[in-house]
């Protein structure tokens, strides 16, 4: 039959891999042969070849003994894509289209394996198919291609490069765990290959930014699906372990990431995995020293830095685009009631909280408000002068005071917490915050008695992330030791806090 | 939304899990990752094994690369790349080296001429390869094998060339004839 | 709740998680003609 002749083909260039380097021209004649010889020469030829080849490596895998070679047929098609996709003339467009093209039959046996044989079905042949590829191309690309001696592919190749990892990534999106649970452990090794990972993170002009921050909400979401109270299956603990490993190489590696893209990231972050959220918040530029929390304070000198965001949350305002706005340039109380009118949801959304179950409230939206006010208190403060800004008659703190105000407990709740998101390392957002949050613990002009509600959600927002294993987002501490300060021993006597004793031992203590 | 929510998580309820509410003791996947405070330089996901401990138990290749000037140093000690392609050039020269030597080549380079002249000759010498251990060997002459009754083994004292170590020992073993070529 | 189906394929996903070697960079052509594991040349082995 055809798929047997694709096979013997096949076998005849596994055999070669074995007997020849990767550089000898030997392979590109082999290649050459396959297109001369009408083997490959057609869309639907290759397609049917990558296709043959693939089900028999997996195959040749499942039949070997697992103390040997496994991977052999494999390896030898992962060398097998990265010459086609290297020796043909294409220009950039023809080359992507070819790659896409072979990841997508990749994908198609894939999803038809994973499908179809539920109990026999073993990740291991495509983790290493695209783990091959990784590290086939990476030896390629280094030193811009510098292997390959004619200067116009290397040129082409270079080009190309960075779509390499994009088209790399958005199969891997495909592949995410909700899709895929039975590659789920292979797809998170992939996402943190050594190969993949650092390239993507240290991406030129950061273009692979966008995809990493999606793959990583892919495993997020894929968490917050399975993370139930009371109950938490085995395989999702260990998923959240490798998580939180990966976590914390980034926050090593290029902490930058997780700054810039603390907004995306932080509110995918399952809500009961406060570790993983201080992870995230906690992460300083690498130039900076860790500052300690219980010696220096927050002044205008030590927080003058304006992060960057990657993402521009003022994307995410839907209709309350406009009005927000409008409201900051000129604040007035119609805009401010349709702002608090707008950040409902029209349907009840499930989420496993600490002490809630469901959301009523846009979450995301109130997200992206509170970000959106952080970047224009940035752009403000670069601008004009600080006075104006970190003034109770701002726009950016009557916004904030206005949805509070207006709101109930679950509006304040989410406002407050994603105020006490931008409480981060030393800079003007977080200047700014604990500025804000500061006023709002003492301010007397709360309408009907709101109060005790706004300082009781206030404390355990900040509470919630001290009192779990470090780290601990430098200005989290700092802004819960100022409102101690603040309020010295009343604090102790708060009604919200002698009626708990467990709180009350801890505030005591502090 | 209030500071009583948190007394489970205080409790270690088990509505939530604590080691993902709480947190863990960090130090120990720091380590694992080699993250210390002393070295901040360090990019631990170049060389990122798999995001388990578990499953990291040995090292993967980094990215590396060895431009070609310093691949193809003429006059360098095994640098240029020997190549074995004249039966007859190669056949006298064979007989004319030391075993290690006969060794060396034997494992250098599977699958070649050279290859199956240095087994040649090693076989000329007495010594025998075994297929399973993937050794030479060769009787020890100061003691006589025993053969065992079915005559598919023989127990004696035999000289092996241990490759690992790079050197020749003595042991006693239970030679199996059909494991031997 | 988790699903049948996806725990099922959960827990084979875990069972088969790739390690270290599979990670490893491929080496067709360098096959190690000695043992894979530096241990003594006497350690039992299955044939």
């Amino acid at each position: 039959t055809k798929t047997e002749r694709y096979y013997l083909v096949f076998t005849e260039w596994v055999k070669l891999q074995q007997r020849v380097k990767p550089d000898n021209p030997v392979n590109i004649v082999f290649i050459r042969q396959l297109f001369e010889k009408g083997v490959i020469d057609k869309k639907e030829k290759i397609i049917e070849f990558i296709k043959a080849a693939l089900e028999l490596s997996v195959n040749s895998f499942k039949q070997s003994d697992p103390t040997g070679e496994v991977f052999t047929s494999i390896d030898a098609l992962s060398r097998l894509i990265t010459s086609l996709l290297v020796i043909q003339e294409f220009d950039i467009e023809e080359r992507k289209e070819y790659f896409n093209l072979l990841l997508s039959v990749v994908t198609l046996v894939f999803a038809k394996d994973h499908q179809t044989n539920v109990t026999s079905f073993n990740e291991r042949p495509y983790f290493r198919l695209y783990s091959s590829l990784l590290t086939d191309w990476d030896k390629l690309r280094d030193h811009h291609f510098i292997r390959v001696s004619d200067s116009a592919v290397r040129k082409s190749l270079t080009e190309f490069d960075p779509y390499f990892f994009d088209i790399f990534a958005s199969f891997l999106h495909s592949y995410q765990p909700i899709a895929f649970p039975g590659f789920s452990f292979a797809w998170i090794t992939l996402v943190s290959h050594r190969m993949f990972l650092p390239k993507i993170l240290r991406s030129k002009e950061l273009r692979g930014w966008d995809k990493l921050v999606l793959l990583l909400i892919d495993l997020m979401k894929f968490l917050s699906q399975y993370i139930k109270k009371g109950n938490v299956p085995d395989s999702i603990s260990v998923i959240y372990k490798g998580a939180l490993r990966i976590f914390l190489g980034i926050a090593n590696d290029v902490p930058e990431f997780l700054i810039q893209n603390h907004y995306k990231l932080v509110k995918n972050v399952p809500p009961t995995c406060i570790q993983l959220r201080n992870i995230i918040l906690s992460a300083i530029p690498k130039k900076m020293l860790v500052p300690d929390p219980f010696v220096l304070q927050i002044t205008e000198e030590n927080c003058s830095d304006i992060p960057e965001v990657f993402y521009d949350p003022s994307q995410d305002l839907k209709s309350l685009k406009k009005p927000i706005i409008n409201y900051l340039r000129i604040p007035s109380s119609s805009l401010l009631r349709t702002i608090s009118g707008g950040i409902f949801r029209t349907e009840l959304e499930y989420e496993n909280g600490i002490g809630y179950d469901e959301n009523n409230v846009d979450v995301n939206l109130i997200h992206a408000i509170v970000t959106h006010v952080a970047v224009e208190v940035g752009l403000e403060v670069s601008k004009a002068s600080k006075n104006a800004v970190f003034n109770v008659k701002s726009s950016y703190y009557t916004l904030l005071f206005g949805l509070l105000s207006d709101g109930n407990d679950e509006v304040k709740f989410h406002v407050i917490q994603a105020m006490v998101n931008q409480l981060r390392y030393p800079n003007v957002h977080t200047h700014w915050f604990n500025f804000a949050l500061k006023l709002m613990f003492l301010a007397e002009d709360w309408p009907d008695d709101q109060l005790p509600i706004v300082q009781e959600i206030i404390l355990r927002s900040l509470l919630e992330r001290i009192i779990v294993n470090k780290p601990h987002p430098w200005s989290v501490v700092v802004t819960f030791m100022d409102l101690l300060k603040l309020e010295g021993t009343d604090m102790i006597d708060k009604p919200f806090i002698t009626d708990i004793p467990e709180i009350h031992a801890i505030i005591e203590n502090l | 939304y209030g500071l009583k929510d948190l007394v489970p998580v205080l409790r270690h309820e088990p509505t939530y899990d604590s080691n993902m509410t709480l947190g863990i003791d960090l130090n120990s996947l720091l380590n694992s990752l080699d993250i210390t405070k002393d070295t901040k330089s360090h990019h631990c996901l170049d060389a990122f094994e798999s995001p388990w401990v578990e499953t990291s138990r040995s090292e993967v290749q980094p990215t590396f690369y060895i431009p070609e000037s310093f691949r193809n140093i003429k006059g360098m000690l095994g640098t240029a790349q020997v190549e074995f392609t004249s039966v007859n050039r190669d056949q006298p020269r064979i007989s004319l080296l030391q075993d290690e030597t006969l060794f060396y080549l034997f494992y250098k380079h599977p699958g070649s001429v050279i290859q199956e002249l240095t087994y040649l000759e090693l076989r000329k010498r007495n010594w025998r390869y075994h297929k399973t251990l993937k050794v030479w060997l060769t009787k020890d002459p100061m003691m006589e094998p025993v053969v065992a009754r079915d005559s598919m083994s023989e127990r004696g004292s035999y000289v092996f060339f241990d490759p690992q170590r790079w050197e020749k020992c003595q042991r006693d073993f239970v030679l199996h004839y059909n494991a031997i070529m | 709740e988790i699903d049948e189906f996806t725990l099922k394929h959960l827990e084979s996903s875990l069972l088969n998680c790739p390690d270290s070697l599979d990670a490893d960079t491929p080496r067709l052509f360098e096959n190690p003609l000695s043992l894979p594991h530096p241990t003594s040349i006497f350690f039992p082995h299955e044939p």
